[in-house]
C-alpha cells in the first residue's frame, strides 16, 4: 500500500512537468516543419474556390475609378508623396519629378521615365522588359512550367490552343505536336517571370527583337500576383486575365505575356487600340479568350516601348 | 502585375539573373 501511494505521489508530482516538456518538444518540432515546408504550402482546391468567390473584379474596377479621379493640385504632393514614400518610388528617375504635374493617381502610377535613365544592353539577346523582381525562371520541361519550386502548370493551359500555327500555315495536328514543332532538336523552351511592385515603373518594353504574329486576350480572374500569392496559388498565371503576344525571334518561338492583377487589372498596348482589358464579364465564361492576328510589319525592336499596366 | 516570357533558345542559353533579384528595363536577362 505504501509503494502504491508513493508511486501515485510521484506521478502526480512529475506528470504535469512531463506533459509540459513533451508539449514543448512537439511545438518546436511542428514549428520547424512549418518553416521547412513553407515553400511547399499551396492552396487546396477548396481554398482556391473560396478565393475565386471574392469580388476581385468589382474591387479592381472601383479602385480604377478612384485612381482616375481628379486630384486637386494643392493635395497632390501629400497624396502622391505618401504613395511614393510607402512604395519607395524613385522620383529622381521620373520625367516629371514635380508631383503637382500628375492629375490623378493612375497618371502618377504610369509615369514615364527621363531619357537615358535606363540603358538597353546592346549585346544581350534578351533584356528585361520591365523594372521589377525575378519571381522564377528556368527551362520548361515536358510542356510544364515551374511556377514555384515543386508546383508546375501546363504551357497549353497558359497559352491556350496553338491556333497561331495554323494562322501562319504551319503544321498543327494537336497542341503537343505544335509545341514540338516550336522546339527543334537544338533548342528548348525557357521561361522567366518578372513581378512589378507598386512603386516600380509600370511601363514595359520589348525584351528582344521579335515579330509578333498573334495576340490572345484571356478574360480570366484578377487574383493578386504578389510573390506570396504566386507561391500559394497553383496555376495562378493560367487563371488570371492576361494578354499574350506570340511570335518569332531569331531562335524560334517567342511569347510575351502581361498578366493583370487586382489593383493593376488593365493592360494597355500602345499599338493595339482594340484591346480592352478588365471589362465586366457578366455571365460569360471567365476563361474565354479573344484572338487577333497581327499584320506583318509590326516588328518589336529590343527596348521598344510596348505598353503599360493601368490601375484598376 | 507580372510579365511572363516563354521563349525558345539554344540549349546553351544561360540566365544571368536569379530568382529574387531586382532588375531594371534593358538589363541583360541571359546569354547564349
Amino acid at each position: 500500500g505504501n509503494a502504491l501511494l508513493r508511486w501515485t505521489g510521484f506521478l502526480l508530482k512529475w506528470a504535469p512537468v512531463g506533459i509540459c516538456v513533451f508539449g514543448a518538444i512537439e511545438w518546436q518540432l511542428n514549428k520547424q516543419n512549418c518553416i521547412k515546408n513553407r515553400t511547399l504550402h499551396t492552396a487546396t482546391q477548396f481554398q482556391s474556390k473560396i478565393y475565386s468567390l471574392l469580388p476581385l473584379r468589382l474591387i479592381s474596377r472601383c479602385w480604377g475609378w478612384l485612381a482616375s479621379c481628379y486630384v486637386p493640385e494643392s493635395v497632390r504632393p501629400f497624396i502622391f508623396g505618401l504613395y511614393a514614400n510607402t512604395f519607395k518610388v524613385n522620383l529622381g528617375e521620373a520625367l516629371y519629378p514635380d508631383l503637382k504635374h500628375y492629375k490623378t493617381l493612375a497618371e502618377f502610377f504610369t509615369r514615364p521615365l527621363r531619357d537615358g535613365v535606363r540603358t538597353i544592353d546592346a549585346d544581350a539577346p534578351l533584356i528585361s522588359p520591365a523594372d521589377g523582381k525575378i519571381l522564377h525562371l528556368g527551362k520548361a520541361c515536358r510542356s510544364l512550367i515551374e511556377q514555384v519550386k515543386g508546383v508546375n502548370y501546363n504551357i497549353a493551359d497558359f497559352l491556350g490552343p496553338t491556333t497561331w500555327l495554323r494562322e501562319s500555315k504551319q503544321n498543327s495536328n494537336n497542341d503537343m505536336n505544335a509545341l514540338k514543332y516550336a522546339t527543334n532538336d537544338s533548342t528548348i523552351l525557357y521561361h522567366c517571370v518578372i513581378y512589378l511592385a507598386p512603386g516600380d515603373y509600370h511601363r514595359f518594353h520589348s525584351p528582344a527583337n521579335f515579330d509578333p504574329l498573334f495576340r490572345r486576350h484571356f478574360t480570366g480572374d484578377l487574383f493578386s500576383v504578389s510573390p506570396r500569392i504566386a507561391t500559394w496559388l497553383p496555376g495562378l498565371f493560367c487563371l488570371n486575365e492576361r494578354v499574350l503576344y506570340v511570335g518569332e525571334w531569331e531562335h524560334g518561338f517567342f511569347s510575351f505575356t502581361a498578366v493583370g492583377a487586382t489593383n493593376v487589372g488593365s493592360v494597355q498596348i500602345f499599338m493595339d487600340a482594340e484591346l480592352k482589358t478588365n471589362q465586366w464579364v457578366g455571365f460569360k465564361n471567365p476563361r474565354s479568350f479573344y484572338d487577333l492576328t497581327i499584320d506583318h510589319g509590326n516588328f518589336f525592336k529590343k527596348g521598344d516601348l510596348i505598353g503599360q499596366f493601368n490601375m484598376g | 502585375s507580372t510579365i511572363v516570357l516563354l521563349f525558345e533558345a539554344p540549349v546553351g542559353f544561360e540566365f544571368k539573373v536569379k530568382p529574387g533579384q531586382k532588375i531594371k528595363v534593358g538589363q541583360c536577362l541571359g546569354h547564349i
